[in-house]
């Protein structure tokens, strides 16, 4: 997941 | 990924399926707030809308289809089997959803890590529509809360599935506070504040599912 953000987050 | 996400992730899903076992199997939904699932087929909603136009991993793809899939399979259980929805009772599940989905979209609007209310493009508006998610997810338990109050014996599997539920955001405090340290710039002060407002609702149920647990006794909250 890139690093710092949270659009990998469900 | 980290294994607190993956533990928060599994915990989640245990907790829909506990929910789906219930409603299949014993086909009953007594105890069980439609409000609160109807709240959470729109959390879903809004906050995989781009769940076509953006594609992360397989994993997170198949997660986001079960989840849409369950909230609103559970929904329609309770609203439309002929059987389920007779173990419905309404008029324990009296908490008006419009009170909790209007504050969060303006909240959304005015509060968002966007800040800029730069042209009303798609991304804006899908950035918008995640963050509604995100502050409705917070509040959406309320409704199932309330219910529980009032029905005064709560059954084993919808205890499990309200402790899950609980449980699930905050094994994702821990993930964020593990990205936090682990991963530069990981700061998202919306998120972890909803995060953190949504597990502190579950306090007094976990206090008293602890107690009852501990005790060996009935799950009983008190009135």
């Amino acid at each position: 997941s890139s690093n710092g953000d949270l659009k990998d987050e469900l | 990924m980290n294994i607190f996400r993956l533990a928060g992730d599994m915990t989640h899903l245990l907790s829909v399926l506990v929910l789906l076992l219930k409603i299949h199997t014993i086909k009953s939904c007594a105890g069980i707030s439609l409000k609160t699932q109807e709240l959470y087929a729109v959390v879903f909603a809004t906050r995989y809308l781009d769940i076509f136009t953006s594609y992360i991993s397989p994993y997170n793809t198949m997660m986001k289809l079960i989840f849409l899939g369950s909230s609103f399979s559970i929904v329609w259980y309770m609203r439309y089997h002929k059987i389920v929805r007779r173990s419905y009772d309404k008029d324990q599940d009296t908490f008006r959803p419009y009170i909790l989905m209007l504050p969060c979209l303006i909240l959304a609007l005015l509060i968002n890590e966007k800040f800029t209310f730069k042209e009303i493009s798609t991304s804006f508006f899908l950035f918008v529509m995640w963050t509604f998610s995100l502050y409705l997810e917070a509040v959406a338990i309320l409704p199932q809360l309330v219910m529980l109050q009032r029905t005064r014996n709560i059954d084993n599997l919808t205890g499990q599935y309200v402790f899950l539920l609980g449980a699930y955001r905050a094994l994702y405090i821990l993930n964020w506070i593990y990205r936090y340290f682990t991963e530069e710039h990981f700061v998202h002060w919306i998120t972890w504040i909803s995060g953190l407002v949504q597990t502190l609702l579950y306090a007094d149920f976990f206090y008293y599912y602890f107690q009852s647990w501990k005790n060996n006794v009935k799950l009983q909250l008190p009135a």
